[in-house]
């Protein structure tokens, strides 16, 4: 299973879209404080189905949404998408490439599709169990990560083991 | 489920003495033991990490860069027990000293091959590491766009 | 004691708009308030920043970075408020791009005429700063020495 | 008032005597991870008086007693020596230097000593006070104040301004 792509637009600091292409090996994500490269982050995780607001560094899930700047009004909807290579048919469906997305209106809804076709969080939960890439993956390495294996707080250790167990 | 964690949790140890091993020195001791070894699927799950010849009394009395390169190595031997098709860092090499970059970038380089890896960083030698660089700018006030920085890779294959 | 706390409070508010727009940029907003302003002793204290033209939704929406070069410019207006002799920094540079630490460290150099700095650093920049360096090491496991690495203000003065 | 030396013996990895002179302007601490640089803060914390382990980043006060090595038996005593210029008369005393030492022994004595001569705690602080040096001065910054100051924990920014003030 690669990562190929994703796409993001009207998320967190994305006013306009952007997207990413990743490489084998090594790809780096750099700029000054600020410009968004955690949020780059934060779209991988939210788009893998996170629920828990706390790891998207927000208060409530509506803030995730480009809430817009001086120049620029607020986005009405947020809409990540993330394109993987089905390389070692690790994911159980035919296709060679599997495309998740997931939308937020300011309304509340929420949409998500598999290969663009409307499914639910749990199809795409199900979809990712066992690949070792899900919103809590233990494969998004960050300093708060690392603060809570050092605290060990609520036994996250022992958690983070058990997930890869 | 008890045996399966067990056979989980002895894995991960190895790998994780090996990774320490690798980011600090050979000589260097450390060990990942069940609190409580009665009770495994609820035991909490203690660190000891000696490096360099130090006797710390616990992890905590190590320093900031210290304890964070060693929870990398615990993070990292979890990721080499059961790896997911890509690995993500975010700026986790704020907090060390050029010498543990490089061993900390060498290790992400060998383990690239097998595994795609996403970079956050703020550091230049931990740029020299990175085969293709996206550069964030926020070119219009409060609104992200994407650069290509570098594509080294793929220009010395033309 | 009321008056003598809403006095200092004002003062602080008004060095910490500077510091702040010293360190990002002369037309941003940024603002302390006093969460509740009829109970001046008890109330909390509610800080407002909004850097390049972004209205984030509260200061914990902001970069890593940018909270970190927040809550330092809060810091310094205290310092400024009621200098003390001495002021130090672990590291605090860790978390910020290059163009954020020239900013913080030019702001040192002007403020070290008043009042002793003493900076804990690995950044490079950083320590273009620095007018004398202490490098500490341990050439015995576990045992910390002091090597006094560069006297260039001495060596310049002869 | 004007720092003018710290000599660091017994005290966390400080295994030998150690001395560092400061000068008018910026003093820099460099050095590898795990060195003792911070260490070196600790020690400057802990002569001015502070007893909160937590800021020492230690369990119980012993612990700050070079604890040994490998190769070295740990000490039996932590001493730290830090000396001041009156410049400015800030000090209420007739010395044109101050020099303020502490010493903690395994037995688990404790020893305050202004010019050489014993004296308590108490002291201390109030030749301290209104100096703005202290050891809960927010002279000191380290990337954990800023984190207290961001999440606000236990009102902290009340009381930093509050000690100010
Ligand atoms: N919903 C949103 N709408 C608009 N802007 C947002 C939104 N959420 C976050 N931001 C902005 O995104 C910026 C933070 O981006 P991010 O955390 O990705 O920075 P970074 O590149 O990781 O910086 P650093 O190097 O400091 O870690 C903040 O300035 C914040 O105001
Ligand atoms: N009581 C003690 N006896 C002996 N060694 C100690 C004691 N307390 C702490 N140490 C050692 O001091 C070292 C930590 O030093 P310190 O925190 O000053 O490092 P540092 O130079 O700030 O490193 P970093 O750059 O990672 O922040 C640890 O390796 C720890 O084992
Ligand atoms: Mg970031
Ligand atoms: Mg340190």
């Amino acid at each position: 299973m690669k990562l190929k792509t994703i796409e993001i637009k009207g998320f967190k600091s994305f006013g306009d879209k952007v997207s990413l292409q990743f490489i084998d090996g090594v790809t780096g994500i750099v700029g000054p404080n600020g410009c968004g490269k955690s949020n780059v982050v934060d779209a991988l995780r939210w788009v893998l189905g996170e629920q828990k607001t706390r790891m998207l560094r927000s208060e409530k899930m509506e803030n995730v949404i480009f809430n817009g700047s001086k120049k620029r009004r607020q986005a009405s909807m947020a809409e990540v998408h993330i394109c993987f290579e089905n390389t070692t048919g690790l994911l159980p469906v035919e296709y060679r490439e599997v495309t998740i997305s997931r939308r937020l209106y300011r309304t509340g809804e929420s949409e998500y599709m598999l290969n663009g076709v409307n499914c639910r969080l749990r199809d795409i939960s199900t979809l990712l169990m066992n690949t070792g890439v899900g919103s809590d993956s233990y494969a998004i390495m960050e300093l708060r990560m690392i603060e809570d294996i050092l605290s060990d707080k609520d036994n996250s250790r022992r958690l983070l083991l058990e997930e890869a167990a | 489920a008890r045996e399966r964690f067990l056979e989980a949790f002895g894995q991960i140890r190895t790998y994780f003495i090996e990774v320490f091993r690798t980011l600090f020195s050979d000589e260097d001791a450390c060990d990942l033991q069940l609190v409580d070894p009665k009770q495994p699927l609820d035991s909490q799950i203690h660190i000891i990490a000696q490096p360099k010849g130090k006797k710390p009394l616990s992890i905590n009395q190590l320093s900031g860069g210290e304890k964070s390169l060693t929870a990398t190595a615990l993070l990292f031997a979890i990721f080499l027990y059961k790896p997911a098709p890509f690995c993500i860092f975010d700026e986790v090499d704020a907090p060390l000293d050029d010498n543990n970059i490089d061993k900390f970038n060498r290790m992400i380089k060998q383990f690239s091959r097998q595994s795609q890896f996403v970079i956050v960083t703020h550091n230049k030698k931990t740029m020299e590491t990175i085969d293709i660089i996206y550069g964030i700018t926020m070119l219009e006030q409060g609104v992200s766009r994407v650069i290509p920085v570098d594509f080294r890779s793929l220009s010395m294959s033309q």
